[in-house]
């Protein structure tokens, strides 16, 4: 914000700083590509706003230390604002380097669904920073249902992608075949507690117990 | 096979096989990983009852012994590409922690990237082949993100070319470092160094913890483990005080700042280089961030289409717990989220080494910008990852509490990310602070 206030251009992940990423149309959630757009602009609002935070609390004769601890819970939303941008982004660019096109066909639509969870997870940021509005808001809700149930049934195959064996994942519940209640049962058998059918503490102390007389 | 999640894998809309290609980097590296992982899988000397089973103590025999025997099988099977040895050290230990990993992933990178070519000569080897046993003693009890605060102090003695090292309060003794408490025989610690009567600030030093031969600590040397932790429990996370403990000025890492013989300092290039390696390490939590997520959402998900709950039409069997919108909305997200960070994690990696090369070229421009973004990213990660492990154990019921789900390990195990190299609060500062320069 400081080299951008001047007049130096900024490259990388940072170029939304610039001026000239001003302007952008209304948020389409169709498309992947607005949807990043408005990470962009949301980013690109809350380090501007929270920079003006900054200069403002100066002004008012607040110290660099006094201003900057003023504005610490904004300064990490904006980090993380800056953060959710480049994830979405980088996201959306791996797209356009995927050949196999079914492939490039469900990556798409899970890019498609991170981005509009997280337009619904923080839609007061986006709301706040003018990129959305309520109804656009519901928009976003509407299709992110029809892609949880589109992509219900792929969601296995989906896991199965990973690839990661029984072995690797050491879980009974996530096991390749599925027959997660005999091995739970069988898991459970072999717990240090069922060695004996009769465990040495109720000798030691629930015996004496129950033979005292209170 | 259970039925319900056999009919799951009935055409899938897209080529499994070929997503997972892509998620390895290519045909051949998917190859070339299940084949280390059957070389682990089909090792009878790596076969184990359930961990959850085990104390403390049982759990890092456990994982000492599968660390000699990773080493041995490293050396026999000739692997030497990192790649292939970070592979085969996943497959090992089923991505959980290992009392080798700073070992590995912090001290044999340190000696890469801080030593001078006389000191990888005497050090690197040994390490190499385990005989040095390394780790990075950074954090203090009472100090952890915030370096300059450290209070450790190596003073420079010019009349035996010595460095005077000591942990001066309680507050400066070295505190979490893995493989500290029992492993290790000697770490990488940050000092404050003095030279001239001068603080020069944090730099690293080589110090010998214990006997080579008998693996006692050395004079000056208090060293142990923690204790019981939330999780972690296979790594011996250790403390260690120093006490007057002298080491030859050869020990100070002197690739970029040096201390000379009469104890003139030379300053590094730049201040950020000092932290390379945590930002090294920084990238690599970001790829297994991703790793963790993968894992919790395929116990998750397949749990999900076989766990049939409640009536939704009377006399019908019961639905899918998948099959409502609830679960959907708990789980689906978070399995994009686990693509979304996967190739983060690349990108972040790339950068880490694209910038590398561009250091080693002289050309320290873009430091700042891989220092800020590697630690709002780990944060951001990390964050979104520990609760979302926490989502898919609460996805599972009741069974997602049992340590037989794998759930309850992942989460305690990926915990910790969120503090170690760098409290994610504090990250998120630093790219903050970038970000208004900017």
């Amino acid at each position: 914000v400081g080299l951008v206030r001047n007049g130096i251009l900024l490259e990388g992940n940072v170029m939304y700083l610039n001026p000239a990423f001003d302007n952008r149309p209304r948020l389409d959630p169709q498309s992947v590509a607005s949807l990043v757009g408005a990470f962009c602009d949301r980013a690109s609002w809350m380090v501007t706003h929270v920079s003006q935070g900054l200069q403002s609390q100066l002004n008012c004769g607040k110290s660099q230390k006094e201003a900057w601890n003023n504005m610490l819970v904004e300064l990490v939303r904006a980090s993380e604002s800056h953060c959710h941008y480049v994830v979405v982004k980088t996201f959306a660019e791996e797209l356009e380097g995927v050949q196999d096109s079914g492939s490039r066909a469900i990556l798409s639509s899970l890019c498609h669904l991170y981005a509009l969870h997280g337009i619904t997870q923080h839609s007061g940021d986006f709301m706040q920073a003018g990129v959305l509005n309520g109804e656009e808001l519901e928009q976003v809700s509407k299709i992110l249902r029809t892609l949880l149930s589109s992509l219900r049934r792929q969601a296995v195959p989906l896991t199965d992608a990973f690839d990661i064996s029984d072995v690797q994942l050491s879980s009974v519940l996530g096991r390749h075949d599925g027959n997660v209640y005999n091995a739970l049962y069988a898991w459970a058998r072999t717990a240090p507690l069922n060695k004996s059918q009769v465990h040495e503490s109720y000798d030691k102390y629930m015996k004496p117990l129950q033979k005292s007389k209170l | 096979m259970n039925p319900d999640i056999k009919k799951e894998r009935e055409g899938p809309a897209f080529d499994v096989e070929a997503v997972t290609n892509l998620l390895d980097g290519g045909r051949d590296v998917t190859e070339r990983r299940r084949q280390l992982e059957a070389l682990v899988e089909n090792d009878p000397e790596f076969l184990s009852q359930p961990l959850s089973f085990l104390s403390q103590s049982g759990r890092y025999d456990h994982a000492i012994k599968r660390c000699a025997r990773m080493i041995q099988q490293i050396k026999k099977l000739g692997l030497t590409d990192p790649k292939d040895i970070s592979l085969y050290k996943r497959a090992v230990f089923c991505g959980r922690p290992c009392p080798l990993d700073l070992h590995l992933g912090m001290f044999l990178p340190m000696l890469l990237n801080q030593a001078t070519e006389d000191q990888l000569e005497h050090f690197f080897l040994p390490a190499w082949q385990c005989q040095i046993i390394g780790t990075y003693a950074q954090t203090e009890m009472g100090h952890g993100t915030f370096l300059r605060g450290l209070e450790t102090t190596a003073l420079y003695d010019p009349r035996t070319q010595e460095f005077v090292l000591n942990t001066p309060t309680v507050t400066a003794i070295k505190w979490w470092p893995g493989g500290l408490g029992k492993t290790a025989n000697h770490a990488v610690v940050l000092a404050q160094l003095y030279t001239k009567g001068t603080c020069q600030g944090l730099n690293a030093f080589i110090v010998q913890l214990r006997d080579l031969e008998t693996h006692a600590p050395l004079p000056g040397i208090i060293v142990g483990d923690i204790g019981p932790k939330f999780g972690f429990n296979d790594v011996d996370n250790g403390f260690l005080k120093l006490e007057n403990v002298r080491i030859p000025r050869t020990n100070m890492l002197m690739k970029f700042a040096k201390v000379e013989e009469d104890g003139t300092y030379i300053r590094p290039p730049s201040d950020k280089l000092a932290y390379g390696t945590m930002v090294f390490i920084r990238a690599l939590i970001v790829s297994e961030a991703s790793y963790v997520l993968a894992k919790a959402c395929t116990i998750a998900i397949r749990y999900s289409v076989v766990r049939r709950q409640s009536q939704q039409t009377p006399g019908a069997p019961e639905p899918q717990i998948l099959d409502y919108q609830t679960q959907q909305h708990k789980l689906l997200p978070l399995l994009a989220t686990t693509y979304a960070f996967h190739f983060i994690g690349n990108y972040v990696s790339k950068m880490y080494q694209n910038i590398s090369e561009s250091v080693d070229a002289g050309n320290y421009s873009q430091l700042n910008e891989l220092h800020a973004t590697s630690a709002g990213l780990k944060a951001f990660t990390t964050w979104i990852v520990v609760a979302g492990v926490e989502t898919c154990r609460m996805a599972c019921g009741g069974h997602g509490f049992s340590c037989a789900s794998g759930l309850p390990e992942l989460y305690t195990n990926s915990a910790p990310s969120c503090t170690y190299e760098g409290e994610n609060t504090v990250m998120m500062l630093q790219t903050a602070r970038y970000l208004m320069k900017c």
